[in-house]
């Protein structure tokens, strides 16, 4: 799985 | 670890049944297709933000089946007024994680 690109993981910040 | 999980057997189901609609890859669900799904709860979205954060137990910007329960469980408890916890509980803890 590729982490998202923001560097957070959170999809609400 | 013999604490029973919070998320009741039935609860479960009918999660699943939500996690199976929103077509996992490799049984995980991106926060893409989670957020609309939590959005729809009209909770604010700081709330949704602590609730992802408590249910993202591995941090890796995905839900799995299990930790999408959780996230659900918590929704729905906020929705009934009830304070999402700031600490993880062992109780919210899935058995598969302990």
């Amino acid at each position: 799985q590729v982490p998202p690109p923001s560097g957070s993981t959170n999809p609400f910040l | 670890t013999n604490i029973p999980w919070d998320v009741t057997l039935s609860e479960k189901s009918k999660y699943d049944k939500v996690f199976d609609s929103l077509q996992p890859v490799n049984n995980m669900l991106s926060g893409d297709k989670v957020k609309p799904v939590l959005m729809n709860s009209q909770l604010p979205v700081d709330i949704l933000g602590r609730i992802w954060d408590m249910s993202d137990i591995d941090k890796d910007g995905y839900l799995d089946r299990d930790e999408f329960a959780v996230a659900m469980h918590l929704v729905y408890q906020a929705r009934e007024g009830q304070d999402i916890p700031s600490i993880m509980r062992p109780g919210l803890v899935p058995p598969s994680k302990r």
